[in-house]
């Protein structure tokens, strides 16, 4: 454990529980797409399912059940207690055209083929490209509220923290996993464009709205 | 082996 892996666990707490609140008070899911979170609660499902099989430590396996029970709850929210506020006619990213690659490639490219393995990377490949419905929705409205781009930073910056800590872990323990590098660096790449607007617009005080 | 290692982060 070292700051970077901390502060980015924190910083990807912080970016569901926001989600989590953002709903709740308003009581609406309005501008957030459900399919992302579909394949969020998928990515931490496939991922974790060594929660039943080996124990690393309480913080480890604590994390793990939040993220897991977040990731349900919001999902409840979108679609069953907030439902009529779902923006569905906005959210039409075509998921198969991820699932279908990424499943393909975690069969391909693995440490090893087993099944915990395989989903173990088919969920490190997922993320990677999960949050591309809910960028698909904000560039087909051409606006985001200003909490939902709180959420995305915070989203964002916690798989950039993690490259820092793959760095520190490759300098200090002579660690690395390639595949989780790799797709770290597709995840934080995806989200540059939208640090760009984050910074240049929401932390001057403007709302996220894209030039029509 | 390396990459049960990495199982320990989130």
């Amino acid at each position: 454990m070292n700051v970077f892996r901390l502060t980015g666990d924190l910083s990807h707490l912080a970016a569901i529980i926001i989600l989590l609140l953002k709903i709740w008070k308003t009581r609406s899911c309005a501008g957030i797409s459900g399919k992302s979170q579909i394949l969020f609660a998928v990515v931490f499902t496939s991922r974790y399912l060594d929660l039943l099989t080996s124990f690393i430590s309480l913080y480890n396996t604590s994390m793990k059940v939040i993220y897991i029970g977040c990731a349900y709850a919001t999902l409840y929210f979108v679609y069953m207690k907030f439902k009529a506020t779902y923006d569905g006619n906005h959210d039409t990213f075509r998921v198969e055209f991820l699932l279908v690659p990424v499943g393909g490639l975690s069969f391909l490219v693995n440490h090893d083929f087993s099944p915990l393995e395989i989903l173990w990377t088919f969920s490190i490949y997922l993320e990677s490209v999960a949050i591309l419905p809910q960028l698909f929705m904000i560039s087909k409205t051409g606006e985001a509220e200003t909490i939902t781009t709180h959420y995305l930073f915070f989203l964002g910056l916690y798989r950039a923290l993690y490259l820092f800590n793959w760095i520190w872990r490759f300098y200090f323990e002579g660690f690395f996993d390639m595949i989780a590098i790799v797709a770290g660096l597709v995840q934080t790449i995806l989200y540059c464009d939208f640090f760009y607007l984050y910074i240049t617009k929401v932390l001057k005080g403007k709302k996220l709205s894209l030039p029509a | 082996c390396h990459h049960t290692q990495a199982k320990d982060e989130l």
